[in-house]
């Protein structure tokens, strides 16, 4: 098993990936370690999510930090498996991540609140529960299940996902994992779509 | 035209603004 | 070796990964065959790039499309070296992309032209080509490679990108392959920026 450190932020949904397999607290602040000299010359990019293996080796990018300190079991044990897992965390950085955070971020008052464009997210959302819906039965991506977490959070009342109940059984069993506990704890979820946090 | 078909790509324009959103939300966290 | 169908259409940049591993043209009508039921029961998230291998297995996101026809070479024999390989992909996907696609796009007439967002865009490519002139020493990375072509078909003319010789020297290098001939064949590069076709 990998040990380092991992330069993240409170709540980063991004990093519980990783912190779900490592399980260990980052040490890390935010907004300072991440602009001196020092990270910058290990991490050029300068992007947070960014990982330091105590064997000096330097890795950003949520997805590739979460691969190297994850094991077989999570890489696939198949090159299909394996491909099947390229394919989720793919998806899940490109089609729930823009329509996840248009819905969520208003919530958070972190994003001024469009209402046409979060019409149009919550309808890719749809989707998405219903595409998971018939597929999350064939296996368990847990880069998906940590891209929905903001959304089961904030946004999914039962009045949205009703129509989605493999999708919200599967998600529960996920958060409900041991290794996900360790990381997460009890994960409140969304009773009352919240709304704009003016 | 070949390239039309591009215009299907699922691209985020918005990828910066995003990124804004995330951090100022990260930094009130830090702020607490 | 992998062998199968790849379902995508001409000049789709996010193919290239794909096609210079199998260096087999795909055979397949985009807008007609990606429509039918057969082929939304096997792809049910319904996106182009797709592939169906002739064993009946189907992946989608063409950066699993890319590994599951790639060999250990492409995937990286070490896990730091496969965490480098998800790490460029994730990171052309999440950071190139999007401001190649906000450059080329109006070059292409398929977008409409934005001069503020341009301008915005064109320094995020110059943040990258710095941050790739300094890192391409390290390693040839195809998905790199491959998300930088339109760029340099339409935008990077040499007084933009002569700040950056290690990328283009890089860049050069990688599309005179014969595995990038055998699917690109000569890439005229960009002379002069292509202006806005409306």
């Amino acid at each position: 098993m990998v040990a380092g450190t991992l330069y993240t932020y409170p709540e980063n949904w991004r990093s519980f990936k990783a912190l779900i397999t490592l399980s260990t607290a980052p040490h890390f602040q935010f907004g300072q370690t991440n602009c001196t000299p020092e990270f910058l010359h290990k991490f050029p990019a300068s992007k947070v999510l960014a990982f330091e293996g105590d064997d000096g080796f330097y890795v950003f990018q949520s997805s590739a930090i979460a691969y190297y300190v994850s094991n077989e079991e999570l890489w696939g044990r198949t090159s299909e498996a394996a491909a099947q897992v390229v394919q989720w965390v793919s998806f899940a950085d490109s089609d729930i991540v823009p329509p996840a955070s248009t819905c969520v971020f208003p919530t958070l008052g972190i994003m001024h609140h469009d209402e046409q464009a979060t019409e149009n997210a919550k309808e890719e959302v749809r989707q998405i529960l219903h595409l998971l819906d018939a597929h999350s039965k064939m296996g368990t991506f847990l880069v998906v299940a940590c891209t929905l977490l903001w959304l089961y959070k904030q946004v999914l009342e039962s009045s949205f996902c009703q129509a989605f109940p493999n999708t919200n059984c599967w998600f529960l069993t996920c958060i409900n994992q041991p290794q996900f506990w360790a990381v997460l704890g009890k994960v409140k979820l969304c009773e009352k779509m919240a709304q704009f946090d003016a | 035209m070949a390239t039309n078909f591009l215009v299907h790509e699922k691209i985020c324009f918005d990828k910066l603004k995003y990124e804004d959103a995330e951090r100022r939300f990260y930094e009130q966290m830090k702020g607490g």
